[in-house]
C-alpha cells in the first residue's frame, strides 16, 4: 500500500 | 498603518473560497511587497502559498511589516456581507489587534464596514527549494476540476502520468477503474483552452483525491492551471490570479511503504 509523508519532510522549517 | 484597496472584492472572496477547505486559520503577512500567506493544512500533507503583489491593488500602503492572524470562517462571514461588484478596503493600525474591511458599492450609494478580531497564530514558515521539474502541464482549470471530480468516484488516489504523448489521469477502486488522457492541443486563438506540456522526462506520481479536489476550489480564479511534477517532490498546482499574483498548492505524493 502507499503511504503519504508530511509536507514537512520535503520543505524544511526556516 | 496598513491599507489595501481592491476594486474587485470578489477576487479576494474567490481566494478565500479556494483555501477555506484546507485551512481554518492563517496568517496574512503584509509588507510593502504585498500580502503573502503560507500555511499547511491540519494534516500537514499539503501547503497553501498565496502571493498578492502590492502593485496589483488599486491602493496599497504598508508602513510597517504586519502579520495578521485570521480565522478564515470569520473572514468568510465578513466577505459574505459584500456585494459581487463591491470594492473592498482593508485597514489595520500598526500593532493593532483588529482589522477593518470596508465595502463600497459600484455607485457609492452603500458603504458598510466590519471590524474583525485578529489572532496570534504560531507561525511555521517552510523553505520551498527551487526545483527543476520533470514536467510542467498547463491546462484549462475547469477541465482539471472535472477530471479530478470524475475520477474521485473510483478511488481515493489519482495517478498523474506525463509523457511526450500527453498526460494521463487514472484511478482505481472497488467498482473498477477510470482513465482520462489529454493530448497537447495548442489553440493559438484561445490560449486558455490549450493543453501544453513541457517535458524533461516522463513522470508518474500518485496523489490523494481529497486534496486535489480541495485545490480545484480555486478554479474561479483562473482559466488555466499549472501542474508541476518531479519524482519524490510535492506536486505544485498553481492558479495565476490575473494582475494580482498567484495561489499555489503543494501536495506530498503517495509513495510505496
Amino acid at each position: 500500500s502507499k503511504h503519504q509523508k508530511s509536507i514537512r519532510d520535503y520543505f524544511k522549517t526556516n | 498603518m496598513f491599507e489595501a484597496r481592491l476594486v474587485n472584492s470578489s477576487t479576494f472572496r474567490k481566494v478565500l473560497d479556494a483555501i477555506k477547505d484546507l485551512l481554518n486559520e492563517a496568517s496574512f503577512d503584509c509588507s510593502e511587497n504585498g500580502i503573502q500567506l503560507q500555511a499547511m493544512d491540519s494534516s500537514h500533507v499539503s501547503l497553501v502559498s498565496l502571493n498578492l503583489k502590492s502593485d496589483g491593488f488599486d491602493k496599497f500602503r504598508c508602513d510597517r511589516n504586519l502579520t495578521m492572524g485570521m480565522n478564515l470562517t470569520s473572514l468568510g462571514k465578513v466577505f459574505k456581507c459584500s456585494g459581487a461588484d463591491d470594492t473592498v478596503t482593508m485597514k489595520a493600525q500598526d500593532y493593532a489587534d483588529t482589522v477593518t474591511f470596508m465595502f463600497e458599492s459600484k455607485k457609492q450609494d452603500k458603504i458598510s464596514d466590519y471590524e474583525m478580531k485578529l489572532m496570534n497564530l504560531d507561525q511555521e514558515h517552510l523553505g520551498i527549494p527551487d526545483t527543476e521539474f520533470s514536467c510542467i502541464i498547463k491546462m484549462p482549470s475547469i477541465e482539471f476540476a472535472r477530471i479530478i471530480r470524475d475520477l474521485s468516484q473510483f478511488g481515493e488516489s489519482i495517478v498523474i502520468s506525463c509523457t511526450k504523448e500527453g498526460v494521463k489521469f487514472s484511478a482505481q477502486g472497488d467498482i473498477g477503474t477510470g482513465n482520462v488522457k489529454l493530448a497537447q492541443t495548442h489553440n493559438f486563438d484561445k490560449e486558455e483552452e490549450s493543453v501544453t506540456i513541457d517535458l524533461q522526462e516522463p513522470v508518474a506520481l500518485t496523489f490523494a483525491c481529497q486534496y486535489l479536489n480541495s485545490f480545484t476550489k480555486a478554479t474561479p480564479l483562473s482559466n488555466q492551471v499549472k501542474l508541476s511534477m518531479c519524482e519524490n517532490v510535492p506536486l505544485v498546482v498553481e492558479y495565476q490570479i490575473p494582475e494580482l499574483g498567484h495561489l499555489r498548492f503543494y501536495l506530498a505524493p503517495k509513495i510505496e511503504e
